[in-house]
């Protein structure tokens, strides 16, 4: 799709794979 | 989280990512994660162009700082 934004649609899939890192890496932040 | 703890937890993930310590991670390096984290090679791929904003093909660890970053301030850590 030409007109979708990147970045703003991947918004999510970035939480995804922060918050991912975060629960794998650190037993508390 | 102070700032020092953040690049620390930064440095850690950026090395997650780039495992052969090259210093830049690649597309391929980044869906290779698939198997440590419960993200398809796909969604992996989505990620890579998100934090991929010059378009240059690898992520350097200031990309991958800046993206992390973006991120914490969107949920809002206090």
């Amino acid at each position: 799709d030409p007109n979708m934004k990147p970045g703003a649609a991947n918004e999510g899939v970035l939480a995804n794979f922060f918050n991912s890192l975060l629960s794998k890496k650190t037993g508390s932040p | 989280w102070g700032r020092i703890a953040l690049l620390d937890k930064t440095k850690e993930f950026f090395q997650t990512c780039d495992v052969e310590g090259k210093g830049f991670i690649t597309r391929t390096d980044m869906r290779r994660l698939h198997r440590e984290l419960p993200l398809s090679a796909e969604e992996l791929e989505d990620v890579f162009d998100s934090l991929d904003t010059d378009h240059t093909g690898y992520l350097t660890l200031e990309a991958f700082t800046s993206g992390f970053s973006q991120f914490l301030h969107g949920r809002r850590i206090s």
